[in-house]
Formats: C-alpha cells, structure tokens, sequence
C-alpha cells in the first residue's frame, strides 16, 4: 500500500 | 528537489517579478488581464490549503506565502489601487472566466486523487492554472503591440510549467511509486496553450522587433 501521497510540489 | 523544478520554480517567482516591476514602475496595468490574476489568486488559494497543516520544508512554506500574497495584492492593486486601475483594459479584458472556473472544479469533482475535500481542491487548482492564461493570450492578442514587461512575464510564466514537465520525467525515472498523472497532463496542456505565444516571442527576439500576436 504505497504511503498517501502529499503534495511536495509548488 | 531537483533542478528542473527549482529552475521552474525560479521561473515562476521571476514572472511574479516582472509583473510586480512593471505594476509598480510604470503605474500601470496596460495589456495585464485582470480575469488571469484573480484566476491565478484562485489557483494559489486552493492549492495551498495543506499550508499549515502539512510541513514540507521552509522553502516549500516560504515560496507558498509569496505566491499567495503575490497574486492576492496584484488583484488588489488592480482592483483598487486609483492610479493603476486607470489604465486597466477593462473593454478587452472579456473573456468569459467563469467558464473556466466551473468547467475546471466540475473536472475536479470527477478527475481527482482521493474524494476528499482538499484533494477536490487540489484537482481544481491544477485544472485551474492550466487554463488561466487564456484571458491574459486573448487580451494580448486584442491589445496588439506587447510592452517588453508583459511579453517577459508571460514568457516566464509559460517556462516554468515547461521546466516542471522535465521535472516530473526525470522524477518518473528515479523515483519508485511516483505517478503525477493529473498534474503532468494538465502542465502539459498548459504549456501547449502557450506555443504560439513561444513562436512569435521568438520571432520578435531574433527580428529584434516588437512583439505582436496576430489578431
């Protein structure tokens, strides 16, 4: 189950 | 980090830049699309509301704060400010941007990471800022002759999600898990609706001419 995915990009 | 996405993000902090110099040193608006700020003020808006909740790094914070404040205090500025909004386009700044905005957050409600609230939003931001230089390249093609400061800021401003493509293949290839689809598919069709802006910006660079979209 790959991690949730946070949104590190601008 | 890598480099292409700092050098995109560069990018993007110099077009904020050069419309900020061009507001504040000639006091005036001209050729400026007012739809595309308020748009992009939108988009910043709704991206950025993981602000104080997810901690990325102080530059991610940092840079997140000047885009916001940015884009917010140049819709205020032209809104507002009596010298500046004088010089507003105001009878050729028409494009219908509520269009843009349903159609995108109706995209965001299908098309999306995860149906919550903030994935929603995140979605909407994407779609969002792909469209928003639309009533910007429509103004600038009504307003025929483009001054250097708004050819430069939409110049930038075109690079950078150009500069995030090559970001997103070089993280596809080095890193396990990493699937952006609906950014990488949005930047590219933000990046496409500039490609003919790109060819007469540089046909005028190397005619040395001015810079004139054809009606």
């Amino acid at each position: 189950e790959p991690e949730p995915k946070i949104h590190d990009e601008l | 980090m890598n480099i292409f996405r700092f050098a995109g993000d560069m990018m993007h902090l110099t077009s904020i830049l050069v419309l900020l110099l061009k507001i504040y040193a000639t006091k005036s608006c001209s050729g400026i699309s007012l739809k595309t700020q308020e748009l992009y003020a939108l988009v910043f808006l709704a991206r950025y509301l993981d602000l104080f909740t997810d901690f990325i790094s102080v530059y991610n914070t940092i840079m997140k704060l000047v885009f916001i404040v940015s884009s917010t205090a140049i819709v205020w500025c032209m809104k507002r400010d009596r010298v500046v909004r004088r010089s507003y386009d105001k009878q050729l700044d028409t494009f219908r941007h509520y269009f843009l905005l349903a159609a995108s957050f109706a995209l965001a409600l299908l098309v999306n990471e995860k149906f919550t609230f903030q994935e929603i939003f995140w979605a909407f931001s994407i779609y969002l800022e792909a469209v928003a230089i639309l009533p910007q390249l429509v103004l600038l093609q009504r307003s025929g002759n483009v001054d250097n400061l708004t050819g430069q800021y939409v110049f930038f401003l075109g690079a950078y999600r150009a500069f995030y493509i090559l970001n997103w293949i070089y993280r596809y290839f080095t890193e396990t898990h990493f699937s952006r689809w609906i950014a990488c598919i949005s930047g590219l069709v933000q990046t496409a609706l500039y490609a003919d802006f790109f060819y007469y910006y540089y046909i005028s660079w190397k005619n040395n001419t001015k810079l004139k979209l054809p009606a």
